[in-house]
C-alpha cells in the first residue's frame, strides 16, 4: 500500500514537471554551456529578493519558464550528392511533442555547430571556407524502394564564412516550430551543406599550376562535422503565474 | 465558558522548519543534473490563542482560535501553512533524453503563516 502510494505521489509530482514518467538513466548528452549559465543565473537570481520577472528568458529576449535544447533525431540521408561537388545532404527531425499542449512557444532556434576534422582535412583546406548551407521544409515524405524521397520547400539558404577551428549558425524557426505542434505537420527539416574552398595562396598554387583537378574536391574532402540542436523556449502559464497577480 | 489556554512555547509555534531535500534520496540523481538538492524548508507548529501578528494569520484564523480556545475538542486550531514560497530552477534530462532547463514556482517555504 505505502509502495503504491509513493508512486502515485511521484507520479503526480514528475507530471506537474512535465514529464510522464521518471526519465531512464541512458547515456547522457553533454549539457550546452548556454544552459549552465542561466541555471547559475537563475539560481542565484532566486535568492534575491528583489529578483525581476522570474518568467522572462533574457537570453534570448522572450517570455518563458522551460528551456529545452531539442536534439536532432535525424540521419545523415546522403554522403555525396551527384549534383554538386562537396555536398552533404542531412535530415533533422526535432519532436516537438515534447512540449505539452499548455505550453506556450516563445522561440525555436536552430543552432548548428560545425567543427573541422583536422585529421581528415587537407591542409591547404584549413584556411577560411566558405559553406553554402540550404535548409528545406520536408513537406511529404514518400517511402520508394529503399530511401526516402521527401517533397521539400526552401526555407533559407546562405553562405557562411567557416573559420579553420569551428563555426555555428543560427536560425530562428519559431514560425516553423509552431505548426510542428499541429498533429501530423512535422515531417522535420533538409538540411544541406556545399562546400566552396575560398581561395588562399596554397589553393593559388593549385589553380596557377593548372592543378585545380588534383584538389582533391568529392569524396575526398571532409565537411566538417555538425551538430544541430533546436533551443525551444516555453512559457506554462500554468507555472508561470504573473507576480503582479 | 473562559477560554483554555494551553501553553505554547516558541519551539512549538507555527514556523518554517528546515527541510533539505536531496534528490539522490529520491532516486532521481541519474536524471536531475543540478541542484543535487536543495533547501525546501517546511511548516510545523501551533496557532494558539491569541494570534500575534508574527503568526500571519487571517481574520478567520484568528477567530478560529478563539473559538477553539473555548471549544478545543469542537474546533481544530487553524492550519499552520506556507504563506510565502520562492521558485527554484531545475537542470534535467527529460524523457527524450533532451536537456531541460525549467523555473518551479513555489518549491522553497520561505514564510509560515496560520491559516
Amino acid at each position: 500500500g505505502n509502495g503504491e502510494d509513493l508512486k502515485t505521489q511521484e507520479r503526480l509530482f514528475l507530471n506537474s514537471l512535465g514529464l510522464s514518467a521518471r526519465p531512464k538513466p541512458s547515456t547522457h548528452r553533454r549539457v550546452p554551456s548556454v544552459l549552465w549559465r542561466m541555471f547559475k543565473r537563475t539560481s542565484t537570481r532566486e535568492n534575491d529578493t528583489h529578483e525581476r520577472d522570474p518568467c522572462m528568458v533574457s537570453e534570448y529576449g522572450v517570455r518563458g519558464n522551460i528551456v529545452r535544447f531539442v536534439q536532432d533525431q535525424g540521419r545523415l540521408v546522403s554522403g555525396w550528392s551527384g549534383s554538386c561537388h562537396g555536398c552533404v545532404e542531412k535530415y533533422m527531425f526535432f519532436n516537438m511533442s515534447v512540449l505539452q499542449p499548455v505550453e506556450q512557444l516563445s522561440l525555436a532556434q536552430l543552432e548548428i555547430k560545425f567543427q573541422w576534422d583536422m585529421f581528415r582535412t587537407p591542409r591547404f583546406l584549413l584556411g577560411p571556407q566558405a559553406l553554402s548551407v540550404s535548409l528545406y521544409k520536408v513537406l511529404r515524405a514518400t517511402l520508394r524502394g529503399a530511401s526516402h524521397e521527401a517533397h521539400r520547400r526552401l526555407v533559407l539558404s546562405q553562405s557562411v564564412q567557416l573559420e579553420p577551428e569551428a563555426g555555428s549558425l543560427t536560425l530562428d524557426l519559431t514560425a516553423l516550430a509552431q505548426n510542428w505542434r499541429k498533429p501530423g505537420h512535422n515531417y522535420g527539416l533538409v538540411l544541406e551543406l556545399q562546400l566552396h574552398p575560398v581561395h588562399t595562396q596554397a589553393t593559388d598554387i593549385f589553380m596557377s599550376q593548372n592543378l585545380v583537378n588534383a584538389i582533391p574536391l568529392g569524396p575526398t574532402v571532409t565537411l566538417p562535422e555538425f551538430h544541430a540542436s533546436l533551443v525551444v523556449v516555453s512559457l506554462n502559464p500554468l507555472q508561470c503565474r504573473s507576480r503582479q497577480r | 465558558r473562559s477560554a483554555v489556554y494551553l501553553p505554547v512555547t516558541p519551539s512549538n509555534v507555527c514556523k518554517p522548519r528546515r527541510l533539505y531535500i536531496e534528490f539522490k534520496d529520491v532516486g532521481w540523481q541519474d536524471w536531475i543534473i543540478a541542484p543535487q538538492g536543495y533547501l525546501a524548508n517546511y511548516c510545523h507548529g501551533e496557532c494558539p490563542f491569541p494570534l500575534s501578528e508574527s503568526l500571519n494569520g487571517t481574520n478567520h484564523a484568528i477567530l478560529q482560535t478563539l473559538v477553539h480556545s473555548l471549544d478545543p475538542h469542537g474546533t481544530p486550531q487553524p492550519c499552520c501553512v506556507p504563506i510565502r514560497l520562492s521558485p527554484v530552477s531545475m537542470l534535467y534530462y527529460d524523457n527524450n533524453d533532451n536537456v531541460v532547463l525549467r523555473h518551479y514556482q513555489d518549491m522553497v517555504v520561505d514564510e509560515c503563516g496560520c491559516r
